[in-house]
């Protein structure tokens, strides 16, 4: 465990909680993409399946608990308790475009091929592009709340810092996982055009809205 | 390399 890893951990949790605190305060889900948000409980379910089988760290297993039942809340705040804000007009990306890619290519590039190995190679392909149809659904729009973007700029925090955290892992136990590493890379890449328009607008006060 | 069974990280 490093410093990147935890800082990495930290911010994918936090960018969680804003989530969920922003839905909970405002009663409304407006902005915010239902099908981003399965995605995520999808990720979460397939991947953290080891919580049956592998024991790594009380840590380790704190986590992953928290991380699913918060992706569950939140997945139950957008289509059930604040089911009439939801924008299900501009939610409108087609999940079977994402699915089908990552679920073909967890079958072909995977650790070894066993039902709980091509599940976690499917969790780790299908995070690296969960977050489009948020970001679709900005572009469709052409605003973000202030609150959405501070979500989006701590999950792509998160995916920064792990990567600093495989540097990290590399030099020092000679460890890497290239599914991981480049699916983690891939996904940072698609929150640099919005770390951009953060750091240029948001942070100067501005609202998130695009010409 | 790596333990196959064993992802550490979330």
């Amino acid at each position: 465990m490093n410093i990147f890893r935890i800082l990495g951990d930290v911010s994918h949790l936090l960018a969680i909680i804003i989530l969920l605190v922003k839905i909970h305060r405002s009663k409304s889900c407006a902005g915010i993409s239902g099908k981003s948000q399965i995605l995520f409980a999808l990720v979460f379910t397939t991947r953290y399946l080891d919580l049956f089988t592998t024991f790594i760290s009380l840590y380790n297993t704190v986590m992953k608990v928290i991380f699913l039942i918060c992706a569950y809340i939140t997945v139950y705040m957008i289509y059930v308790k604040f089911r009439k804000t939801f924008d299900s007009e501009n939610d409108s990306f087609r999940l079977e475009f994402l699915l089908v890619p990552v679920t073909g290519l967890s079958f072909l590039e995977n650790h070894s091929f066993t039902p709980l190995e091509i599940l976690w190679t499917f969790s780790i392909y299908l995070e690296s592009v969960a977050i489009l149809p948020q970001l679709f659904m900005i572009s469709k729009t052409g605003e973000a709340e202030t609150i959405t973007t501070h979500y989006l700029f701590f999950l792509g925090l998160y995916r920064a810092l792990y990567i600093a955290n495989w540097v990290w892992r590399y030099h020092t136990e000679k460890f890497y996982d290239q599914i991981a590493v480049v699916s983690g890379v891939v996904q940072t890449i698609f929150y640099c055009d919005f770390f951009y328009l953060y750091v240029t607008k948001v942070l100067k006060g501005k609202k998130l809205s695009l010409p | 390399s790596m333990d196959l069974a064993k992802h550490d990280e979330l």
